[in-house]
């Protein structure tokens, strides 16, 4: 299993439908301060279920809805969209399909939809879906900016209880 | 279940002593149980010594030197339970030159079977990446094009 | 105890209107009371528009550009309350190439009856300095030498 | 007033006598990951009169003492010492001399002695000294690393109570 696919449309600033294909190996995402590239990784938590709207650093669920631009004549949006599709020809997610793609709308009022496969599907279903493949919206394998020495600055007792929950 | 921890822990031991030298050419870094008699009462320690400096807790460390030991610690758990993918948001932010050089090449070394997707603004992991991504801003949205690779940092 | 606070408060938002517009290039930056007829029962906010962005909260926006304001905002009361010395590790860690740039440009220009002492691993913020000490490990123990002008960063 | 120069001996890695002469206008410092950057600007809050050993990265007091190299055969030192020596021609120190020279030493039990000028004296006259030229060991004007982004982070209420500190 691999990401295969990103779709964001209205999710923070990103106003236009932006389509991202990634492969397996060494992807380097970069570009200047602002543009938009911690974005695209909230944008990843935020369909992998992710409910704490701080750690993709906005105070509410408004807050992830592209707000517009009056210059550029671009209007504040009402519906944030991120679809994900993943690469499954391993079969780690239990869907036997080679492409399973997780979609999730939020609007301005808090309220999500979760799709799988274009289906609708409550947020429990994705979840114990992608955690059989090791997938969380917290997860160790998702470094936030500013977070580096994190793993390196756990009391000895965090460090066990984060290896009990990896075993 | 102490039995199932031990293997596991034995496994991401060996994993990272292996990377934290590849990472600081020649250096040793170490994760001890406080408890090995009864793990789960105590905590994991995790030792590093940089070379030419004694063995040290990381929490003495310099900041580039606790970055280079997150990294060989996530890299040690990554080879034991593969993730299917890792995303990476400028944890090379405060490495010198010498530092981002060794970590470019050890993700590229450990790419293989695995997916990683790395936010940088440096020039020396954007020149040793497989594929590369600029996000730039036009008229108040953000949009992203594939770069071909030989180009250096969008700035 | 007021009027003292608002002619301070007044300076400090005109020096960080005109030091955010020199770092980002043209952007407006700009400190608000929230409540301006009775300044200490609310708090003070802070908007910064970039350029071709709207203008909104400091907290909404990306990392590196929450540091180009908290730099102007520390240079905007610089310049109302002269501290002796400024140290600053690595304040540049998470900026592109441009902003380190502007930055060095605009320590530069602001260092006359200043003294800023800048902890940097970027080559830009090198190139523009009045003096570099090179720090470097020796046999275990730190040392410290003072490098001529054009020499790039020690790694 | 500005910094002069700093001496620096077994204070945390610097293990023989390190002098840095300074001067006004804009002083960089570099070095690889690990040489002793940040540990130079411990040295300063710790002269300064700085308490608190979290913000100089230790956990204890023993741990701001230099601890010696096995391979490179020095010993672990038994006292760290600062000294500061701050040019104030424009008599902004209250002290009538072109130079003022604060020192501090701590040994190992946490027992810390402060100089001004080589005469001891207490803490208390050394920050009282220092506050009317408005320096203190955790002023505004010392960014550590990692916390560039802290004057943003604050919310408006720490803003104005910050703003209220400095006026
Ligand atoms: N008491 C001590 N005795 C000897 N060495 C120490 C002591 N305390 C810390 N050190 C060492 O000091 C070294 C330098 O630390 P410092 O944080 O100053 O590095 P730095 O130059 O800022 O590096 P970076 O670029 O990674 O931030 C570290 O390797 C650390 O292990
Ligand atoms: N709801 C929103 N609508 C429109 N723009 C938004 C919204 N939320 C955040 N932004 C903007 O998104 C921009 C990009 O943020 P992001 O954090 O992704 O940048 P970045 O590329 O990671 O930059 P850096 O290199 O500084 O870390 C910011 O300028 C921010 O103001
Ligand atoms: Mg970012
Ligand atoms: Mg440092």
């Amino acid at each position: 299993v691999y990401i295969k696919k990103i779709m964001i449309k209205n999710f923070k600033s990103f106003g236009n439908l932006v389509k991202l294909n990634f492969e397996p190996g060494f992807n380097i995402v970069t570009g200047p301060n602002g543009s938009g590239k911690s974005n695209i990784i909230d944008a990843v938590q935020f369909v992998l279920g992710e409910l704490h709207t701080r750690r993709m650093r906005v105070s509410d669920h408004s807050g992830l809805i592209y707000d517009g631009n009056e210059e550029g004549g671009s209007q504040k949006a009402s519906v944030a969209q991120v679809t994900l599709t993943f690469e499954n020809t391993d079969r780690n997610l239990a869907i036997d399909k080679n492409l399973v793609s997780i979609s999730r709308k939020v609007d301005r009022q808090g309220n999500s939809q979760y799709y799988l496969n274009g289906k609708r599907v409550s947020r429990r279903a994705i979840l114990d879906m992608l955690e059989m493949a090791g997938i969380s919206p917290g997860g160790y394998n998702i470094v936030l900016q500013g977070t580096a020495t994190r793993l390196s600055d756990l009391t000895p007792q965090e460090r066990m209880k984060a290896f009990e929950d990896l075993i | 279940k102490q039995e199932h921890f031990m293997k596991a822990f034995n496994e991401v031991c060996e994993n990272f002593s292996t990377i934290f030298a590849k990472l600081t050419g020649g250096g040793e870094g170490r994760l001890e149980l406080q408890k090995p008699e009864n793990p789960f009462s105590g905590g994991v320690d995790l030792y590093v010594q940089f070379p030419g400096k004694p063995m040290r807790l990381v929490a003495g460390a310099s900041g580039g030197e606790r970055s280079v030991a997150a990294i060989a610690y996530l890299l040690s758990i990554q080879k034991f339970l593969k993730a299917p993918f890792y995303l990476f948001d400028e944890i090379d932010a405060h490495l010198d030159d010498l530092n981002v050089l060794k970590l470019a090449e050890t993700l590229k070394e450990n790419s293989d079977g695995a997916q990683f997707i790395v936010v940088t603004l440096k020039d020396a992991m954007v020149q040793n990446a497989e594929r590369i991504y600029g996000v730039f801003n036009q008229g108040g949205s953000s949009r992203v094009i594939a770069l071909p690779l030989k180009l250096e940092v969008v700035s």
